[in-house]
C-alpha cells in the first residue's frame, strides 16, 4: 500500500467520523442529505460482496466493516433516532434515488470486466458512488447555509477522491499491468463533481468567511 | 479465481 492510498482511506474515514461526531454529540443532521447516505450504504454493501470470501488483508477487512457499520448507523440515525430525525430537512432532501440506481445498474450490466453476480454489481458499486454525492450537493444549494461539520464532511470526501487519483497514478507507474479503466473513469467523474463545490471552500476558506454556495 | 488487483482497494 502507498502513501496516497492510505491518506485517502484516512480522509475517507476521517469524513464519516465526522458526520458520525456531527449526528451522535449536536443530535442534529440538518443539512445532510438521508438520500446520499442510502446510496452510500447501497454502494458498500454491493462492492464489499466479497467481505467473508476473500481475504485480502486484516487492514482492508476491517476498514471494509468500520464503512460498512458507519453507513448503515448514519442512516438508522437519520430515519429512525427521534432526536436526530427530527432536524432531517426532509422536503429539501428530494433528488429521487432510482434516477441514479437504475442507470448505474444498466450500465454496470453492460460494461464490466466480467460478466458474474459480483462482478457486475461490483462495478455497479463503483459508478453509484461516482454519483451518490449529487443530492448531497443538491442539497447544499437548496438551504445554502452550511454548517463547519457538513462542510468538513464533504471536503474530506473530495479530498479522498483525489488521493485515490493519485494512489492510482502511482500505481500504474510501479506495478506491471496495473490497468483499471472502470474505477479510473468512475474516479474521476466524482472527483470533477466536487470541483465546484472545492472551489468555494476554499474561497471561504481563504476569505475566512462562512461557506455559503451562490443560488 | 485471480483478483483483479483493483480489487484491493476500498
Amino acid at each position: 500500500m502507498n502513501i496516497f492510498r492510505f491518506a485517502g482511506d484516512m480522509t475517507h474515514l476521517a469524513s464519516v467520523l465526522v458526520l458520525l461526531l456531527k449526528i451522535h454529540t449536536i443530535k442534529s443532521c440538518a443539512g445532510v442529505s438521508l438520500k446520499t447516505q442510502e446510496l452510500y450504504a447501497i454502494v458498500f454493501a454491493t462492492r464489499y460482496l466479497d467481505i467473508f470470501t476473500d481475504f485480502i488483508s486484516l487492514y482492508n477487512t476491517f476498514m471494509k466493516l468500520v464503512f460498512l457499520g458507519s453507513s448503515f448507523s448514519i442512516v438508522w440515525y437519520m430515519r429512525s433516532h427521534k432526536i436526530v430525525r427530527r432536524s432531517y430537512d426532509k422536503d429539501q432532501d428530494t433528488f429521487r434515488h432510482y434516477f441514479l440506481i437504475v442507470p448505474c445498474l444498466l450500465l454496470a450490466m453492460i460494461i464490466n470486466e466480467k460478466f458474474t453476480f459480483r462482478e457486475v454489481l461490483w462495478t455497479f458499486s463503483l459508478f453509484l458512488e461516482a454519483v451518490a454525492i449529487l443530492p448531497q450537493l443538491v442539497l447544499l444549494q437548496r438551504t445554502r447555509n452550511i454548517d463547519n461539520l457538513t462542510g468538513q464532511y464533504i471536503f474530506l470526501l473530495g479530498a479522498y477522491r483525489a488521493f485515490y487519483i493519485f494512489n492510482w497514478i502511482y500505481r500504474y507507474f510501479t506495478e506491471p499491468h496495473y490497468v483499471h479503466w472502470i474505477p479510473w473513469i468512475a474516479g474521476l467523474l466524482q472527483t470533477l463533481l466536487y470541483g465546484d463545490f472545492f472551489y468555494y471552500y476554499f474561497h471561504s476558506w481563504k476569505n475566512n468567511k462562512k461557506l455559503q454556495l451562490p443560488a | 479465481r485471480e483478483q483483479p488487483q483493483n480489487h484491493d482497494e476500498l
